[in-house]
C-alpha cells in the first residue's frame, strides 16, 4: 500500500512497466557494451585490422526463478534455494555469457610475415545465469 | 589447485601476447599459484606459451622484418573482403579457411640471365616457421605485384618457371633441383595490381611434410601481346618485378581458431523444429483415411 500510495497516478497503459520493477531486479544480468580500440593497449603496432573491438560482457543479478528466461538449467534454481535455504557460502548463480560470437583478426608476426586469423568466442552475444 | 587450473580458459586466443608495456599486467594475470610447477604442466599449450611470452618484452626481441608495404596492402584488402568493420568474418560458404598467412622471402640472389631481354629470374627461400603443426593447406601461391606506373599495354603474357631446390646434405655442392613447373598467365595488367600463380599442388608434398624453409628459383618472363591473337611475341617488357610474396590459405584445427563449418553444423543442430505432422505416425493401414482427413484439412 505504501508504495501505491507514494506511487504517482500511473495511466492504466503503464500499469505493466509499473509492475515489472516488483518482479524482476532493477539491474538485472544483461549484455552489456564494451568497446576498445587496440592503440589503448598499445597493440596497435602488431595488430592491423580492425581498430576496433567490442568484446561485450554479462553483469547484473540473477532473479530467483531464472528458467525459461535465461536458458538456465534446473541445477540454477537448486542452487539458488541451497544459498537462501542452507548454506550462503555456497555463491547465489551468476551473469555469464552463453554465446560469442568469432573475431577476425590481421597481425604481423615476429618474423615479418602477416597473417589473417579467425579466432573463435571473442565476443559474447549472450548471457546466461549458471 | 588442479581443478583452478581447469577453470582457466583454455579458449584465450593468441591474440593476448604480451606487448611491451602490458607485459606485468599480463604477467600478474598468467603468474601460476606460488610453487604450482605441476599446475603449469597442467595448462594448455597456448597459456604456457602465453606466460613464457608475458616475459619476453615486444621490442626487445630479435630485431624482425619489418612487413613489405605492399604485402601489407594486399594483406588489408583480403580482410577487407573476409570480414566486417567489426571485426567479424563474413558468412562467405566460398571461403574455408580461417587462417590466411603471407611470407615474404627471406634471402634472394637475383641474378640476370644473359639471355636477350630481360629474364627475371629469382632464387627465393622462405622461412614458414609460423606455421603451427595443426594448420592444414587447402592453398599456396606465389603473389607478383606489378608496379602498374609503368606505361604498358593493355595485354600481356606471363611464363613462370618454378623449380624447387632440395639442400642435399651429403655433398657440399649447390642445391638439387628436386623438381619443377611451367605456369603461363595471360592477363591485363592495367586492371590488375597482383598476379597470383597457384602452386599449391607444387607446394603441396613440402607443406605437408612440415618443411620448415622451401627454397626456390623463380623465372618469370613477360611478353607484349596476346598469344591468342598470335600477334608476335616481341620486344619483352622491361619491368621491374618485385619478388614474390608466397600466401598460404590454411584451415587451423585448433580450438581457439574459428571452424565456420562448426557453426553451420551448430546452427543445423538448433533449427526451429518444424511441428511433426501427425498423419506422418498413422500406421500404413489408414493411410487412405489419413489421406482423406489430409485433404478435407487441406480444403479447410
Amino acid at each position: 500500500d505504501e508504495n501505491l500510495k507514494e506511487a504517482p497516478a500511473t495511466p492504466p497503459y503503464n500499469l505493466s512497466e509499473y509492475f515489472k520493477q516488483f518482479l524482476f531486479p532493477q539491474n538485472e544480468c544483461e549484455l552489456h557494451n564494451f568497446r576498445l580500440s587496440f592503440s589503448q593497449l598499445k597493440w596497435d603496432k602488431w595488430i592491423i585490422a580492425p581498430h576496433r573491438y567490442s568484446p561485450q560482457y554479462c553483469k547484473g543479478d540473477c532473479p530467483r526463478v531464472v528458467g525459461h528466461r535465461y536458458g538456465s538449467p534446473v541445477h540454477t534454481m537448486v542452487q539458488n534455494i541451497i544459498y537462501e535455504k542452507l548454506d550462503s557460502s555456497v555463491p547465489k548463480p551468476s551473469c555469464v555469457p552463453a554465446e560469442y560470437s568469432p573475431l577476425s583478426v590481421l597481425t604481423i608476426e615476429p618474423d615479418g610475415s602477416i597473417v589473417y586469423k579467425e579466432y573463435e568466442d571473442m565476443i559474447a552475444t549472450k548471457c546466461t545465469c549458471r | 589447485p588442479h581443478s583452478r587450473g581447469r577453470v582457466v580458459s583454455d579458449k584465450i586466443s593468441g591474440l593476448l601476447v604480451a606487448p611491451e608495456d602490458n607485459t606485468s599486467e599480463l604477467n600478474s594475470l598468467l603468474r601460476l599459484p606460488k610453487g604450482v610447477k605441476r599446475g603449469y604442466a597442467l595448462l594448455p599449450p597456448l597459456l604456457k606459451v602465453l606466460s613464457d611470452r608475458g616475459h619476453q618484452n615486444w621490442e626487445s626481441e630479435v630485431p624482425r622484418l619489418r612487413p613489405d608495404s605492399r604485402a601489407l596492402r594486399y594483406m588489408k584488402r583480403l580482410y577487407k573482403m573476409s570480414a566486417t568493420k567489426e571485426g567479424i568474418p563474413k558468412a562467405n560458404k566460398s571461403h574455408l579457411y580461417n587462417t590466411v598467412r603471407l611470407f615474404t622471402p627471406c634471402s634472394e640472389c637475383k641474378h640476370r640471365d644473359l639471355m636477350k631481354g630481360d629474364v627475371h629470374s629469382v632464387d627465393l627461400l622462405f622461412n614458414l616457421d609460423r606455421v603451427t603443426a595443426l594448420e592444414h593447406l587447402l592453398k599456396s601461391v606465389l603473389l607478383y605485384s606489378f608496379d602498374t606506373s609503368v606505361p604498358i599495354s593493355s595485354s600481356i603474357t606471363c611464363v613462370c618457371h618454378l623449380s624447387v631446390k632440395e639442400r642435399d646434405f651429403s655433398s657440399q655442392v649447390c642445391p638439387s633441383i628436386s623438381h619443377s613447373i611451367a605456369v603461363s598467365l595471360h592477363f591485363e595488367v592495367r586492371k590488375r595490381k597482383w598476379v597470383e600463380i597457384d602452386v599449391t599442388s607444387f607446394l603441396q608434398p613440402l607443406i605437408a611434410t612440415k618443411r620448415r624453409n622451401i627454397h626456390m628459383a623463380v623465372n618469370f618472363t613477360c611478353l607484349m601481346g596476346d598469344p591468342q591473337q598470335n600477334t608476335k611475341l616481341e620486344n619483352p617488357i622491361n619491368m621491374a618485378l618485385v619478388p614474390p610474396s608466397l600466401l598460404l590459405y590454411l584451415n587451423d584445427t585448433s580450438e581457439q581458431a574459428y571452424h565456420r563449418w562448426n557453426s553451420l553444423r551448430h546452427r543445423r543442430k538448433n533449427p526451429v523444429r518444424p511441428r511433426q505432422r501427425s498423419s506422418l505416425l498413422v500406421p500404413t493401414g489408414d493411410k487412405e483415411n489419413s489421406q482423406g482427413k489430409r485433404a478435407s484439412r487441406r480444403r479447410r
